[in-house]
């Protein structure tokens, strides 16, 4: 039903072909999917993208077979304290990262085969209060971790064996640190948001904190996916997962902020919003972005309807959906490594891979 | 967006706020 509206709807960007199903993984355990992501990995002389998914309980390693079929190679089993999301490391091989908690991350552990021992086996990296985590280029982890008196904010580099050759610690701002992104052109640079809603820099070098600023209340609760260096500016793309429907800029998922390191001034540039009246805004209303991913300048949200849908974050433009199917909601979406395509996941269903 | 809007804009920001910020 909501399919058949879609077209007429959304009749400038959302296509079909956008999004092509490629295969699906067919997992025999049962086991909720709590995330999704890809992985380098070589085996054998063969370095290939594999796709790593997550129950609360294991993390499954899956290699491509022929015709689009994926066969699970190992699963990796972590019963003591609940799998919460994979934290893509963005160019490393045989490395997999996972945060685990309650209902906050209290460990990051992570998961490697070792040719030494010829086993696949976990490390612990971090524990702590962690309250955001991110995987940079050239296998290295930053956090912020939280006590009562102050926060932690650290960078890890890890060792090919699973391991922390260096830790850096960063200079903590005053507020609590909601969330990292990577500097695409800027390997020193890296950018966070606050739970006052501001716009931080650090340089990664040195740890010094080089700017922060308030991104004002038109963008609240702002989340920080990823950041573009161009032209002695920072394009930031923010979401919002807990802000209300704005008069100014309606449904919003995304917003592309551009912010001068210089001065200290930003200005959004861009909005990627649900069009008014869209099918995916009916009940169960208020329809909202729950979670989302980026890659490149395209962004992928799952909306509390059910439904995945991605845009140009360059144009603001929506230029894919997929409805909730009928076999339940989509749950989770993530954009795969190298411009594979997008993952979706439903809780209780199928890990669907899609081309883009 | 304008220089107006966002203040004066330094290719070498990075190294600039480098150079002026706490170690």
């Amino acid at each position: 039903h909501v399919a058949e509206q879609l077209t007429p709807v959304l009749p400038d960007g959302p296509r079909e072909e956008n999004l092509q199903l490629m295969s699906e993984l067919k997992d025999s355990s049962g086991s909720c999917a709590v995330d999704v992501s890809t992985v380098w990995w070589e085996a054998a002389g063969c370095r290939e993208l594999r796709v790593v998914t997550a129950s609360e309980s294991s993390v499954s390693l899956w290699e491509p077979l022929t015709h689009n079929h994926w066969g699970k190679v190992y699963t990796w089993q972590l019963r003591e304290i609940p799998v919460i999301q994979i934290i893509p490391l963005p160019d490393s091989c045989n490395l997999v990262c996972v945060a685990l908690g309650e209902l906050e991350i209290g460990e990051i552990r992570i998961l490697l085969y070792s040719s030494e021992t010829d086993s696949f086996k976990h490390s612990l990296v971090k524990t702590g209060n962690i309250k955001a985590v991110v995987g940079l280029k050239e296998q290295r982890l930053v956090s912020s971790s939280r006590t009562l008196q102050e926060q932690q904010v650290e960078m890890v580099s890890l060792s090919g064996t699973g391991g922390s050759k260096d830790r850096q610690t960063l200079m903590p701002p005053k507020e609590t640190v909601t969330a990292f992104a990577e500097v695409e052109g800027m390997k020193e640079a890296l950018v966070g948001t606050t739970a006052a809603n501001s716009i931080v820099v650090w340089n990664l070098r040195t740890g010094q904190l080089l700017r922060k600023t308030h991104v004002g209340y038109s963008y609240p609760a702002s989340i920080c996916h990823r950041a573009y260096s161009d032209s002695g500016l920072l394009f930031v793309v923010l979401s919002h997962p807990h802000a209300e429907e704005s008069e100014s800029c309606g449904n919003t998922a995304f917003h592309v902020v551009a912010f001068n390191p210089s001065s200290g001034r930003s200005r959004g540039v861009m909005c990627s919003c649900l069009p008014p009246g869209s099918p995916l805004l009916m009940p169960p209303c208020p329809c909202r972005y729950l979670e989302g991913d980026v890659w490149d300048t395209a962004g992928a949200a799952v909306l509390t309807s059910g439904a995945v849908v991605v845009w140009d974050l360059l144009w603001g433009r929506c230029v894919a959906v997929l409805p909730p199917s009928p076999t339940g909601h989509w749950a989770l979406t993530r954009w795969a490594m190298a411009g594979a395509g997008l993952r979706a996941g439903q809780r209780d269903g199928p890990v669907r891979l899609y081309r883009y | 967006c304008s220089e107006s809007d966002l203040g004066p804009i330094s290719l070498n920001w990075f190294e600039e706020l480098s150079a002026e910020a706490p170690p």
